[in-house]
């Protein structure tokens, strides 16, 4: 079985690349083979998991052709590898929009990949440009991260709009694989009210799983690892965990 | 005397429009007629000052020339005033693309725009697609929010390289206004440190004024409201007003 989710949202900082980064660890310390796929020019997930230099990735994949088994990287990590992202990658966005089958690229670069991969975790940019829209349509699932403010809650609507769009249009097969509340703080009352509202009208797609406020998340990345990794016995290591164990216990039956 | 400054900073989340809506309240309770731009399709700016339908806005001004004149709104506030986002802006981006004179369309609608204000501010979305070039280009100066967090700051060099490119072939005035460290927690070891390293490599372009967590600032946009109309003793509401003034007494010479 082979599982693609992409993590999208087009509010900025709400934690996209933070959940990519540690569910694809803690999906490959459960033992199932992952790739993270590293879509966001920023990229901001290939320097988190500790790659800093210029590396061949999907940039070379979608315009050069080139083929992505050549471009795979393993990390320190077993079962996890990474397709990184580069600079080049700003002026995809650009170049894609010249070319005939701009939207399905990605589809048929990842359905040509015959990969042993149980999981591909895609990181997007925060916006809903073409590479965005790739993701969406190679994608079997989107996970939703949605930090616990009131901006964040605000987009969340569009968000949605854009995505039952594509799902008439682009991508019939593509669901949602959840909610996922990041950055709560129990002490705010703003954070209880947005997860109240967010329960109130998307009870169904809310993940069980909430990820807490935890400085261990945000300062892992300089160290250029996951979490779990640097400081194993976190509040942020054991909510991606969970997080981790919830998508395989809903995808046992995929 | 009129300034032109653009919020930008493609990394997501790192205050932009928190920085450009409290900012503009500023200059304007201390009575410097301001005007907002929200050139973001989140629209976040515009309904953080209360405006939650759809105007016509920066979109019709672009795209269907309408006179800047009938799209600007005023606010609650006096000396302030708005030209709205829409859920159509998405669709400029690549509407902009096609134009011949694509990244100059902004510059050239604020030139024939003889107007009163002394601060333009135009708060960009979390990219360097057409829009934001745009805003770039129409602006006398760039103001860089960066969160105190280890993402923000790696995203910064590609931000002034980006800056740098414009000032060589876009727009030869482009200055920095300077680099707004924002969500300051003086508590936390990862703050201090991404502090110490922008005044480290940047100390000639950060704002003595730096902006701290404050759940106030998150909270006003949902009561459609600035800071200072919100929670006008709150350390956010004070931290925007020493900005203001910051920003006043560097452009007395303008
Ligand atoms: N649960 C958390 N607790 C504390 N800090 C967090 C948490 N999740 C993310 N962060 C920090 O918040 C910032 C924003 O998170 P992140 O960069 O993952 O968001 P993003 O949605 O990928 O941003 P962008 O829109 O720029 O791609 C980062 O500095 C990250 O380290
Ligand atoms: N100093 C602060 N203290 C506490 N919360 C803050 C502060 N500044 C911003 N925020 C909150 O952090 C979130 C991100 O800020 P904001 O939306 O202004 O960033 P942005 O750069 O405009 O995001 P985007 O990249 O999506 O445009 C918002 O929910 C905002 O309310
Ligand atoms: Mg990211
Ligand atoms: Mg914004």
């Amino acid at each position: 079985m082979q599982k693609i989710i992409a993590i999208a949202n087009q509010k900025g900082g709400v934690g996209k690349t933070t959940t990519a980064v540690n569910l694809s660890a803690s999906l490959a310390v459960l033992e199932h083979k992952t790739l993270l796929i590293d879509i966001d020019p920023q990229s901001n997930a290939t320097s988190a998991l500790g790659f800093t230099d210029n590396y061949k990735g999907i940039y070379e994949c979608i315009i050069d052709k080139d083929k992505i088994e050549n471009c795979i990287i393993n990390t320190k990590q077993k079962h996890l590898d990474i397709l990184p992202s580069s600079l080049d990658l700003a002026g995809a966005e650009v170049e894609l929009s010249t070319l005939d089958n701009k939207e399905t690229i990605l589809k048929s670069i990842l359905k040509q990949f015959k990969s042993k991969y149980e999981y591909i975790i895609i990181d997007c940019a925060p916006s809903l440009g073409n590479l965005t829209i790739n993701a969406l349509i190679a994608a079997n699932s989107v996970l939703i991260p949605v930090q616990c403010e009131y901006l964040a809650l605000e987009g969340l609507g569009k968000l949605l709009n854009t995505i039952k769009m594509i799902q008439q249009n682009l991508n019939q097969n593509l669901e949602i694989e959840g909610i996922l509340m990041t950055m709560y703080d129990s002490r705010l009352r703003l954070s209880n009210q947005v997860l109240d509202e967010i329960k109130k009208h998307f009870n169904n797609l809310i993940f069980k799983t909430i990820i807490h406020r935890n400085v261990k998340l945000s300062e892992a990345p300089s160290f250029g690892k996951p979490a779990l990794l640097y400081a194993v016995d976190s509040t942020g290591t054991v909510n991606y965990l969970k997080l981790a164990d919830e998508v395989i216990i809903k995808n046992k039956k995929y």
